[in-house]
């Protein structure tokens, strides 16, 4: 057994175990694994996932901030060690692959929206997203206006009238308003093996 | 939709921040 072997073995031990964990086949977490590398790489190239990296790649820049991409960071970030390893990247994406069940993607969305985790959505959380996506798209509104959105928000969302989303309340809240969880499913996770076709030449495994 | 009409969490999932869908794009 020599060394290469060896490595070769533990390596197919890994993408194995993270494909019985997810709704990737070993072909498709190796294709994973060339985005991976890039999204890794593009600041320092130490294999693992910098919140600069993760911004540059969605924002195209480094440098601010961003209230979403913070919270999508975190919850990447299942050890809470402040970087993305690909293990966590691949249970993430998870998620977002197309076959994964609706309450799966709606609990990631709640846990995103539940800013300090609580365990509910409250008022001045969602108002606190709100005036950031307006200074997002460099747009402003009067504050009446936006009381006023949160007001028919909550009418709609807040069964039980106490100023905060449940997550029961939330569930019947994304089933009325499924475009609600569109940006949840990632047609091109069904096809992940054909957008880095790359991944044959480090493969373990021939499908 | 104008915003008086559009729901909090509508405008919300506008935000590039959480649109994955560009880490494919090459």
């Amino acid at each position: 057994c020599s060394p290469e072997s060896q490595k070769g073995l533990r390596r197919y031990g890994e993408l194995s175990r993270l494909a019985s964990e997810t709704r990737f086949s070993i072909n498709e977490v190796e294709a994973l694994y060339e985005l991976f590398k890039k999204l890794s790489s593009s600041i320092i190239d130490d294999g693992l996932i910098h919140k600069e990296e993760l911004q540059l790649a969605l924002l195209r820049s480094p440098y601010g901030e961003n209230l979403f991409l913070d919270r999508v960071f975190d919850l990447f970030d299942e050890k809470r060690n402040g970087v993305i390893e690909f293990d966590e990247f691949v249970h993430a994406l998870s998620i977002f692959h197309p076959h994964a069940p609706m309450e799966e993607k709606s609990d990631f969305v709640f846990k995103l929206y539940d800013l300090t985790q609580t365990g509910f959505i409250e008022r001045e959380e969602v108002k606190q997203m709100v005036i950031a996506i307006l200074m997002e798209s460099d747009m402003w509104l009067p504050d009446n206006l936006l009381e006023a959105i949160l007001d028919k928000t909550f009418a709609d969302a807040d069964a039980d009238k106490d100023g905060r989303i449940s997550k029961e309340e939330w569930k019947v809240f994304v089933r009325k308003h499924p475009s609600l969880l569109k940006n949840m499913t990632l047609p091109y996770l069904k096809d992940i093996t054909t957008v880095f076709p790359s991944f044959v030449f480090n493969t373990e495994v021939e499908d | 939709a104008s915003p008086v009409t559009m729901n909090a969490f509508e405008l919300i999932s506008k935000s590039r921040g959480l649109n994955l869908a560009t880490l494919f794009e090459k």
